[in-house]
């Protein structure tokens, strides 16, 4: 059992004018990012409960969460040779989502569900991403490839990292670089 | 008329954006449904922020609680381009196509399209803006096009109905214009966007944060992306918006997303395309290990 209240808490504090408007001193704005991030991180917890329910598997498994992917860091598909990626979808109706994760360079395959091989493309990240200050990351390049998900529900994916020379169904990636 | 020999198209079956081979910059949008064709150019710019007079009302300096930049002129004129001597990348492959602009140390972006969306991806990471010179800057993502939106524009209500806005005018009052920059300044929660009912266009941009946005000439959508300030505005934060982070101010990196089609099917297209980008799928991962087996 977890608890909503953290983020339903933080999130009424933001409701401050101050908070909405962005006119808070700058250490109530730390906190408040504080407040948001500890409620947030305990309803990813309550989703991992949720998706561990409804997918009646043997015994819970202890889903993660990337909350950097937008800098493109996500220590797990940088760090692990074979990820399960679960993707839950909230509307109501099907969706085409594209997913883009980092990963470190090399062959890759990704699987959907019944094992289909799905197509990605493998592209190398900006450099404004690589020289990003403060980013802690190994990732050079990044996986993408478009998921689909049905209304209300989820879907598996399975992101695998191949031996040097296996067969991968990654997308043929030209890149021309210009001096404006 | 317009295209040259040596432009370069990324596109997919409903778009097709056309960049200048020597700048790498936006040229042209194409909507390949309805086989319509705008100019369109996408650039960076800054507004100098007032550091005012804070012991007389009317000269308060920009900071948190106002936006006031430094100049009297209306429209663009008064801000600053972004230019540098920058590169552009252009990545193309079978799922997405993209141009990366690097236009200066501390602006950069990738203009994205994806093989199967009918909304042009723009990713821009501003910062540190530098403030050595000692001059507060208030960074802007400008589209400006050839649509004839006159003096209208609309922005949506933190999810309610979408208010058409007009520049230099109140509904209610007659307004005194004082300030022609900030005054047609309104919040931007989630979208932004201007018709040009002759042509049955619209452009829509949906951000995915609140910012500020406007229209400060025809046919041109501009949006706040990024402000650093040195002089507090003296109306009661008692600190200037300066944001130091690590010690080089912070980096904001964001997206906008640009739906251009018909005045008709508009409210659908950004309405689902809204729903997609704020209820997004949520991403669930798991080490796969021995004790986790792919059956699981």
């Amino acid at each position: 059992q977890h608890d909503v209240s953290a983020l339903r808490d933080a999130v009424s504090v933001a409701q401050h004018h101050d908070a909405v408007t962005g006119t808070e001193r700058q250490h109530v704005a730390d906190d408040y990012a504080l407040r948001l991030d500890r409620g947030v991180k305990e309803c990813q917890e309550t989703v991992v409960d949720g998706i561990n329910r409804i997918s009646n598997v043997t015994k819970p498994l202890q889903f993660e969460f990337c909350d950097l992917l937008n800098i493109s860091i996500c220590s797990i598909t940088e760090n692990s040779k074979e990820v399960a990626l679960v993707l839950w979808n909230p509307l109501s109706r099907t969706l085409n989502h594209y997913v883009q994760l980092p990963v470190v360079d090399g062959d890759y395959d990704i699987t959907g569900p019944g094992g289909t091989k799905i197509p990605f493309q493998i592209t190398p990240l900006p450099k404004h991403t690589l020289l990003l200050p403060g980013r802690l990351s190994n990732a050079t390049h990044e996986i993408l490839f478009r998921a689909k998900l049905p209304p209300l529900g989820y879907t598996a994916y399975n992101l695998k990292k191949l031996a040097k020379g296996g067969v991968s169904l990654a997308g043929h990636t030209s890149i021309l670089r210009k001096r404006a | 008329s317009g295209f040259a020999d040596d432009d370069f198209v990324i596109k997919n079956e409903f778009l097709a954006l056309t960049f200048d081979q020597s700048s790498g910059s936006l040229k042209y949008l194409t909507n390949l449904e309805t086989n319509t064709t705008i100019s369109i150019s996408q650039t960076f710019a800054y507004y100098v922020g007032s550091v005012g007079n804070n012991t007389k009302e009317p000269l308060r300096a920009s900071g948190a609680y106002i936006f006031r930049p430094n100049c009297t002129g209306a429209g663009p004129d008064c801000s600053r381009p972004l230019e540098g001597n920058g590169t552009y990348e252009i990545v193309k492959g079978p799922l997405v196509q993209e141009v990366r602009q690097y236009i200066c140390a501390w602006v950069s972006q990738v203009i994205r399209l994806h093989a199967t969306s009918k909304k042009v991806h723009f990713e821009w990471q501003v910062g540190p803006i530098p403030v050595g010179d000692g001059i507060g800057k208030e960074i802007v993502s400008r589209f400006s096009t050839n649509l004839k939106s006159g003096t209208e524009f609309f922005t949506d209500s933190n999810g309610r109905q979408n208010i058409k806005r007009r520049r230099n005018f109140r509904p209610s009052f007659n307004l005194n214009l004082t300030e022609p920059i900030s005054s047609n300044f309104y919040p931007v929660v989630d979208r932004i966007f201007i018709q040009d009912e002759t042509a049955g266009s619209q452009l829509t941009i949906l951000t995915d944060r609140a910012q500020a946005g406007s229209s400060l000439l025809e046919g041109q959508i501009e949006l706040m992306v990024h402000r650093r300030l040195l002089v507090d505005d003296w109306l009661g934060v008692s600190e200037p918006l300066n944001e130091p982070g690590l010690g080089e101010g912070l980096v904001v990196r964001g997206s906008h997303h640009l739906i251009f089609t018909n005045i008709a099917k508009s409210p659908r297209r950004h309405r689902l395309a809204s729903h997609d980008l704020y209820w997004h799928p949520a991403l669930l991962l798991l080490p796969v290990s021995s004790t986790t087996s792919q059956a699981d």
